[in-house]
């Protein structure tokens, strides 16, 4: 655990909250991609199938449940609860154009062809191009709320995070992981343009709007 | 044999 490490996991549980949080409090999820939330919850649950097959940490056993939980209940809260406030007009992105490719990708480059290292792989891939349906939304409605885009800025502020934690293992712990470090720099340009409007807009107190 | 290198992670 390095300084880099720990603060990627409190970002990603920062933006996690904040989007529980937005939607809780505003009773409504007007301009979030209920496909894109699908996909995280997909992310965490084929990925942490581990916690039943080895313990790492109390940390990172509680970590995975606090994440895979809040996931679960944003799709819940997005397509039960509040799903009278979804967008689904917008939230048009085809996530089989991700689900498939990835899926034929992690059955061709993992590091065992063995079912929990194929899911975890695949749980790295897709992690990396999940947002896309949310910034495709964006995109499509040409603005986001303010909440929206400090969720989007946490999220992309923690694979940029994992970038240096990995900078740093590679150093002090002398490994690296290829697909995961491939699949979190693919993770972190996606978000390259987003922090650009964030900085010279939303920082500056103007809601995040696209040219027309 | 951890295989993924990064298993300890999130």
């Amino acid at each position: 655990m390095n300084i880099f490490r720990l603060t990627g996991d409190l970002s990603h549980l920062a933006a996690i909250i904040i989007l529980l949080l937005k939607i809780w409090k505003s009773r409504s999820c007007a301009g979030i991609s209920g496909k894109s939330q699908i996909l995280f919850a997909l992310v965490f649950t084929t990925r942490y199938l581990d916690l039943f097959t080895s313990f790492i940490s109390l940390y990172n056993t509680c970590m995975k449940l606090i994440y895979i939980g809040c996931a679960y209940a944003t799709v819940y809260l997005i397509y039960a609860k509040f799903r009278a406030t979804y967008d689904g007009n917008h939230d048009s992105f085809r996530v089989e154009f991700l689900v498939v490719p990835v899926g034929g990708l992690s059955v061709l480059i993992n590091h065992d062809f063995s079912p929990l290292e194929i899911l975890w792989t695949f749980s790295i891939y897709l992690e990396s191009v999940a947002i896309l349906p949310q910034l495709f939304m964006i995109s499509k409605t040409g603005e986001a709320e303010t909440i929206t885009t400090h969720y989007l800025f946490c999220l992309g502020l923690y694979r940029a995070l994992y970038l240096f934690n990995w900078i740093w293992r590679f150093y002090f712990e002398g490994f690296f992981d290829m697909i995961a470090i491939v699949a979190g720099v693919v993770q972190t340009v996606l978000y390259c343009d987003f922090f650009y409007l964030y900085v010279t807009k939303v920082l500056k107190g103007k809601k995040l709007s696209l040219p027309a | 044999l951890v295989l993924s290198g990064f298993k300890d992670e999130l």
